[in-house]
């Protein structure tokens, strides 16, 4: 025995890096796979249940890779500057395998691009997109995945998969996760300049009829709509129905603009809406009376935004946008973005094949969502990140920063956002049909 | 990269658009 250990070659091999990096995905998956059994994460849906990844095999070994940092890493090499020499060359071969369309860009010199990531986010000529004279248009060159009515409170993924509604857009978190930041733009501030105009950050005028798209906007929403304005309009609604069996409230949060504007008398026999589900109690029924845009005060504390008018219903539309694609988003139809809600999460490829694999996909993506109105009541958009485009952007909302590594992600939590200041007299962020809002950036 | 769009809309809604269909900024998606 000696002897053989002491002659005996020892002849040392290589394991295979992919055989090391399976057995290391292998393991993570395994974690990952036992702590969502546990619930660890904190995405509900509307019954309250934990919604976690789930699906075959493959899709663990997806979710074991480090998705963020290796969307990240994508990030930082495609901006990394080019050599002048190259760019037409490879560009024009990216242009070739994913079927860009080079005619359309608004500068056509490929040598002023100075990164892949600029060339991705390119803008087209003006007029190359003609917005169409209809309620709803397309925000995004892609390709329609899924639309149709929302039944139940969830929403379809693809055919026959779905995802909660409440959890897509943070209706039912957990309230001890939900980190509120509620720092508005402050460059947007706008100022109204006239009764029916108001200025954006660009100093283009703006038509409240054609921003509301309703002959109401000019003569109903009176002119310098703010919060006194919104709670005399609570206390008039309440008075002219003569409501009762009101729980008269305490000292609540919005008590301080009771104080602020208001005498005793005034006050007498009128309850304060002092909490959420009472604000929103009410907020549904004054839909129901078709009562039209209910002032911001009410439409934020409106749970769930539940308070669908009589004869509407709830509508979804699911976009991709493929690699090749102009990644821009635009706006859908006008309508006012009241606040937008940050989730922070995984960057899943949100391509077709594996949006028909993993349920919850956009659940567990990375999200912003814009929540606001339109002229038939409650409208939102959520643009979606994925590994390759992971980063979001905003034009109005230079605050938000997504893709960003932290030391500890809480799963479900948000960071929110008014825009409440962007227009007082609308109570957040006008936008009109067609008009840029922002893109998706690679990484 | 995907976008999400959730709206309240009348009954009568309806989308021009079907699934697998490839649409371009600001052409039509739904009427009333």
């Amino acid at each position: 025995i000696s002897n053989a250990w002491k002659t005996t070659p020892i002849k040392w091999y290589p394991i295979p890096a992919l055989l090391g990096a399976i057995v290391l995905v292998g393991i993570q998956a395994r974690r990952n796979y036992v702590a969502d059994r546990q619930g660890r994460g904190k995405i509900v849906d509307e019954n309250g249940k934990v919604v976690t990844m789930s699906g075959p095999w493959t899709v663990y070994v997806l979710g074991a890779l480090p998705l963020n940092t290796i969307s990240r890493i994508w990030g930082w090499a495609n901006n990394l500057t080019l050599p002048v020499w190259f760019r037409p060359f490879g560009f024009r071969l990216y242009s070739r395998i994913f079927g860009c369309n080079l005619d359309e860009m608004k500068d056509e010199d490929l040598t002023h691009y100075r990164s892949l990531g600029e060339f991705f986010y390119r803008e087209l000529k003006d007029n190359a997109r003609p917005i169409a004279d209809a309620p709803l248009v397309s925000p995004a060159d892609g390709k329609v995945l899924h639309c149709g009515s929302i039944q139940g409170r969830r929403v379809e993924q693809v055919k026959g998969v779905t995802y909660s509604l409440d959890a897509l857009l943070g209706l039912t978190s957990d309230p001890q996760g939900i980190e509120t930041s509620a720092k508005p733009d402050s460059d947007s501030d706008h100022q109204i300049t006239d009764d029916r105009q108001f200025a954006n950050v660009n100093g283009i005028e703006y038509s409240l009829e054609r921003l509301i798209g309703d002959e109401r906007a000019g003569s109903q929403i009176p002119r310098g709509w703010t919060k006194l304005v919104s709670y005399r309009w609570w206390k008039s609604w309440v008075r002219s129905e003569n409501k009762t069996g009101i729980p008269a409230g305490g000292k609540g949060k919005h008590d301080s603009i009771r104080d602020a504007h208001e005498t005793d008398d005034e006050d007498a026999g009128v309850p304060t809406p002092d909490t959420p589900e009472m604000i929103g109690k009410y907020a549904n029924v004054a839909y129901e009376m078709g009562s039209g845009a209910l002032p911001p005060i009410l439409q934020r504390h409106s749970p769930g935004h539940e308070g669908i008018g009589s004869g509407n219903k709830l509508f979804f539309c699911v976009i991709y946008l493929a690699p090749g694609d102009y990644h821009r988003f635009h706006s859908p139809t006008s309508w006012v973005v009241e606040r937008r809600r940050h989730f922070r999460g995984e960057l899943y490829s949100v391509s077709p094949y594996v949006a028909s694999r993993l349920p919850n996909l956009f659940v567990l993506n990375e999200r912003v969502a814009l929540l606001g109105r339109w002229r038939h009541g409650f409208f939102s958009m959520i643009p979606v990140g994925a590994t390759n485009v992971g980063s979001i952007r905003i034009n109005f909302d230079k605050a938000l920063r997504t893709n960003v590594r932290q030391q500890r992600r809480l799963a479900g939590t948000y960071s929110e956002a008014s825009y409440s200041l962007a227009s007082k007299l609308l109570g957040g962020q006008p936008l009109q049909s067609g008009e840029e809002m922002g893109g998706f950036l690679l990484g | 990269s995907t976008i999400v769009l959730v709206f309240e809309a009348p009954e009568e809604f309806d989308f021009v658009c079907k699934p697998g269909q490839k649409v371009r900024v600001g052409e039509t998606l739904g009427d009333i």
